[in-house]
């Protein structure tokens, strides 16, 4: 995850 | 993706997938919490804004529309489809009690002061006490139907797997989200009691009772 990058999990 | 995380959105997968059979075989909301799906709802619409804008895997993609579709569909048959079995007089959680201090929380506590941040940091706690009305439900009719404690087995496993796919994220990537491993932890706690039923009742066979 990162505030930017989106979050990867669900 | 840790082994951990794929187990912990298998078991959400079978959880949600367990509710839609419970309702659609028995044709019956009886025992089933329409304000927890409501929220559920809620939940999914909210963090996964970001469908048609971040594509992450087809996997991501796929569970997401999976979520969303599967979490209305139960929405209209407790409602709409079988609205007469519907349980509202045990179903009285406020929600408002919940919603609210998690939008709260939210406009305080997000990774950037923008509406997809803090919509994602409202779903992330607002699922965290989502089970509430649920739980409350179990409680007040002092009892759950099998396949509904099957449901709400799979469904608290879910995120203490993710607790588990936390730990194995920092031990190895050394880093962590604080939002959602904090809401996450809260989240699980919240079925203890409910676990302790489930295995000590359940597991051998016994209907889950909350004993008076």
């Amino acid at each position: 995850f990162s505030g930017h990058g989106g979050h990867d999990e669900l | 993706m840790t082994l951990f995380r794929l187990a912990g959105d298998l078991s959400h997968v079978l959880a949600i997938l367990l509710l839609l059979y419970k309702i659609w075989t028995t044709k019956s909301a009886a025992g089933i919490s329409g304000k927890t799906q409501l929220m559920f709802c809620m939940v999914y619409v909210t963090r996964y804004l970001d469908l048609f804008t971040s594509f992450i895997s087809v996997y991501n993609s796929t569970m997401k529309v999976l979520f969303i579709s599967a979490s209305v569909a139960t929405v209209y048959l407790i409602y709409f489809k079988f609205k007469a079995t519907y349980d509202g007089n045990h179903d009285t959680f406020r929600m408002e009690f919940v919603i609210v201090p998690a939008l709260i929380l939210a406009l305080i506590w997000n990774y950037a002061f923008t509406f997809f941040e803090i919509s994602w940091a409202f779903s992330i706690f607002l699922e965290a006490v989502a089970i509430l009305p649920q739980l409350f439900m179990v409680t007040k009719t002092g009892e759950a139907e099998n396949i509904t404690s099957h449901y709400l087995f799979a469904l608290g496993s879910y995120r203490a797997l993710y607790i588990l796919n936390w730990i194995d994220r920092y031990y190895f990537e050394g880093h962590w989200d604080p939002i959602a491993v904090t809401a996450g932890i809260v989240q699980t706690v919240l079925y203890g009691d409910f676990f302790y039923l489930y295995f000590t009742r359940v597991i051998k066979g016994r209907k889950l009772q909350v004993l008076p």
